[in-house]
């Protein structure tokens, strides 16, 4: 073929006995919308580096995934994400660790490939330059969902920490 | 973890990785993804390469630009480069599972895991969405 995209959501400790019904179908379609927004840029001979990140937008966005919305939660109950991006015509790549504001932080890692001069932004830094490359910025609100805050809580009335439950929950 | 890979018309390759990181992360913890080489790797003499599973082993090993440059400089196909590196993997204590798509397009999976989230589709009209 002469075009070819492929996308992942996560892996761990997934089985039918631990995944309901209703998460696995919300999985699914939200799998089977990513594959379809890249597949749709290649196939109107659009470039892969577009492919990847529309398909990673869309995951962002989607609660049944641990990035963006629906995204773990820290210790202290916060979001922090991380993202990277990279073109393999001339190795061009750019990521984010640690940002809390941005909605789709691959798309900030996009920036940090085009509009800077490094590959790797952190924390507080990275935030700003999101704000300064007027990046769609959202309250820490948004990323969160009660199934993450039920895990964290889970997590930390067992008084683990977060290997205890690393593939199950991350 | 999410993240993605693709082949375009052209030849180009790319990736693409993100995630929240694991629950309960403490003193600004960071895993592969953002760690270029790590989760994340692209090179249009090999392929492209995204990474999901337990970020440390993944830093470790250098798992996604290990399976590039297995394919470069060894000729193995990336999918032969991910069978190594993920049984590397897995003889560390690690788990986890990448995508990966070659220059000529021929992309796939491979994880050690019971499931993994994970799509594919293609010009030749290939579409499937696989978990477990």
């Amino acid at each position: 073929s002469d075009w070819t995209i492929l996308i992942h959501g996560g892996a761990g400790v997934i089985t039918r006995e631990t995944l309901d019904p209703a998460a696995e179908a919300g999985a699914r379609a939200g799998l089977g919308a990513a594959v379809d927004a890249g597949a749709a840029i290649l196939a109107a001979g659009g470039s892969a580096i577009d492919a990847v990140e529309a398909a990673v937008r869309l995951l962002e966005d989607d609660p049944h995934f641990n990035a963006g919305r629906g995204a773990a939660l820290t210790y202290d109950g916060a979001v922090e994400l991380d993202a990277a991006i990279m073109d393999g015509r001339d190795r061009a790549a750019g990521a984010v660790a640690g940002v809390t504001r941005t909605r789709h932080p691959v798309s900030l890692a996009r920036q940090v490939l085009g509009a800077s001069p490094h590959v790797l932004l952190g924390g507080a830094g990275a935030d700003a330059f999101a704000r300064e490359q007027g990046l769609d910025q959202v309250e820490p609100e948004w990323f969160e969902i009660p199934e993450r805050r039920r895990q964290l809580e889970a997590m930390r009335a067992r008084g683990g920490d977060h290997f205890d439950i690393d593939m199950k929950y991350g | 973890t999410v993240g993605a890979v693709a082949r375009d018309v052209a030849g180009h390759v790319a990736a693409a990785t993100s995630t929240g990181g694991v629950t309960g992360k403490r003193w600004g913890r960071i895993g592969d993804s953002p760690l270029i080489g790590a989760g994340t790797y692209a090179d249009d003499r090999a392929g492209a390469v995204s990474a999901t599973g337990a970020g440390e082993f993944f830093i470790r090993i250098g798992v996604a630009h290990e399976i590039a440059a297995r394919k470069r400089m060894l000729g193995e196909t990336m999918l032969g480069a991910g069978d190594a590196v993920i049984a590397e993997l897995g003889a560390m204590g690690g788990s986890g599972g990448v995508i990966v798509v070659d220059k000529e397009g021929e992309g796939g999976w491979r994880f050690n895991t019971p499931g993994m989230y994970r799509a594919m589709a293609s010009g030749g009209g290939r579409r499937r969405i696989a978990i477990f």
